[in-house]
């Protein structure tokens, strides 16, 4: 069970002058950002929590169904600035979930470190594929202190149309086969290009 | 040694030079000649019992009366083109580069930047920015947004309510930018988008020049007590990444949704499925 005070509290600490423009001293500095990572944390359990119910709310009772992973948590990657996120480095099929906080409809790109120049495959919801492609992360990126990633390359592909106040979810494979009737892809939409 | 030309004529196209700078853009029909340029500016250092021997420090940005050094004058530069984003990465030196990038779909340019650990050893102080330069006759006034709110117009070497006059002309004309900073004239006009609040400012016609990141080794005795001179993982300077998105030409609303989406970001929460398939998880 998350605390989302922890963030609110947070968020209020950090209106203060110092955190905002970086006049405070350096071990200050520090704290603050202690005290937003911690309350990050907490907000990732109740984000977990709530897209399980939300995605999965009666599968997980019934025999007959499957249902999601129970011992995979949700996560958010906040590395993702430097082109590092465990998830989708060291997974070989993980789901994406795109939250859009806007009243009005957005496309979001998103941007995976992944590690190898492999054939990645990324379903929506109604298993349609998404037009993805594959950049070489920069040296320049790779050479931050302190990044500690494998990820060779970005999976760019478009969120498009993100619901307002909603989220969609993707589902991402490396050389993923479908079970079952195959789904009718347009043709000319499939691209991948390194 | 060629001009490199990142998209198409019909939405936004743009013309970097051999160096991987920005020489020209045209955004739907507006073609405005637009340069770059990564500069910093040298700290001032002094002993801080005099006005004039005040260091720049924390609460202050005072720069020497010096032009801004020049740190993006070669580049090693790298191109990908894709279905859904052209990109251009250039790294200029072992702490300053960036990726200029052009979704296809999309109306606006996205600079992103990667500046630091910036280096002290010759023991000045530096503050880089990056100076948009274009041929927008601004005469003098350029916008920046409140707090994200109001956007409000600044004149250089001016204030409202009273004769102004600059002792420090950078840093007098600087102002806090939350989200976006703009220039215009009567043909065209020019913004700068930012990821997170950054001081601006437009000290010539059609210039924007925004502080991406700084490093002082003097404090400014306004009360911090130190220099900033912060470091992170071994000891070693700090890394400030981000992103500037330019857009020109367009509806002014283009540019507010666009704050808008920046500001608020869609947020990307990741679940692995190893033993999930698509149709169990569909």
């Amino acid at each position: 069970r998350g605390d989302l005070n922890a963030l609110r509290s947070a968020m209020g600490v950090m209106q203060h002058h110092d955190a905002i423009t970086g006049t405070e001293k350096q071990l200050v500095a520090f704290d603050y950002a202690r005290i937003l990572s911690q309350g990050m944390a907490e907000c990732e359990i109740v984000v977990d929590a709530a897209l399980r119910k939300i995605i999965a709310p009666k599968t997980a009772d019934t025999e007959d169904q499957p249902k999601l992973d129970d011992e995979f948590k949700t996560v958010t990657c906040p590395l993702l600035n430097v082109s590092q996120c465990a998830t989708t480095e060291e997974n070989k099929s993980f789901v994406v979930t795109v939250y859009n906080p806007l009243s009005k409809p957005v496309t979001h790109y998103v941007r995976l470190p992944v590690i190898d120049n492999a054939n990645y495959t990324v379903l929506c919801p109604m298993g349609k594929k998404q037009v993805t492609q594959l950049v070489p992360i920069s040296d320049a990126v790779k050479r931050i202190p302190g990044r500690a990633s494998k990820a060779e390359f970005e999976l760019v592909f478009r969120a498009k149309n993100l619901p307002p106040l909603g989220f969609r979810s993707y589902y991402v494979s490396q050389d993923a086969k479908l079970d079952g009737e195959e789904h009718d892809y347009t043709g000319g939409q499939v691209r991948r290009e390194p | 040694a060629e001009n490199i030309v990142l998209g198409d004529h019909m939405s936004l196209s743009l013309t970097l030079n051999e160096n991987g700078e920005l020489s020209s853009a045209t955004f739907g029909e507006k073609t405005i000649k637009l340069s770059q340029g990564i500069y910093y500016y040298s700290g001032a250092a002094g002993n801080n019992e005099e006005f004039k021997n005040r260091s720049s420090g924390a609460y202050i940005f005072r720069p020497t009366p010096a032009q801004p050094i020049l740190l993006s004058a070669k580049g090693e530069v790298k191109q990908y083109k894709g279905p859904i984003v052209e990109e251009v990465q250039v790294i200029y030196s072992n702490w300053v580069s960036q990726t200029i990038r052009r979704y296809t779909d999309e109306e606006y340019v996205e600079v992103n930047w990667i500046v630091g650990p910036i280096p002290i050893d010759d023991n000045v102080g530096k503050e880089i920015i990056i100076r948009y330069e274009s041929d927008i006759k601004s005469n003098g006034v350029f916008y920046t947004d409140s707090n994200g709110r109001e956007t409000l117009k600044r004149v250089r070497d001016f204030r409202p309510t009273w004769k102004l006059e600059l002792a420090e002309k950078i840093s007098g004309n600087y102002y806090p930018v939350t989200s976006r900073i703009s220039i215009k004239d009567e043909k065209n006009q020019f913004s700068v988008l930012t990821d997170r609040a950054q001081g601006g400012s437009s000290l010539n016609d059609g210039q924007i020049e925004l502080m991406v990141h700084r490093r002082l080794l003097h404090d400014d005795a306004f009360g911090v007590g130190e220099a900033l001179n912060e470091t992170a993982y071994g000891g070693v300077g700090l890394v400030a990444v981000g992103s500037h998105y330019l857009t020109a030409g367009g509806r002014p609303a283009t540019d507010k949704f666009l704050a808008h989406r920046k500001l608020m970001d869609s947020w990307m929460f990741f679940t692995p499925t190893p033993t999930t398939t698509f149709q169990q998880w569909q």
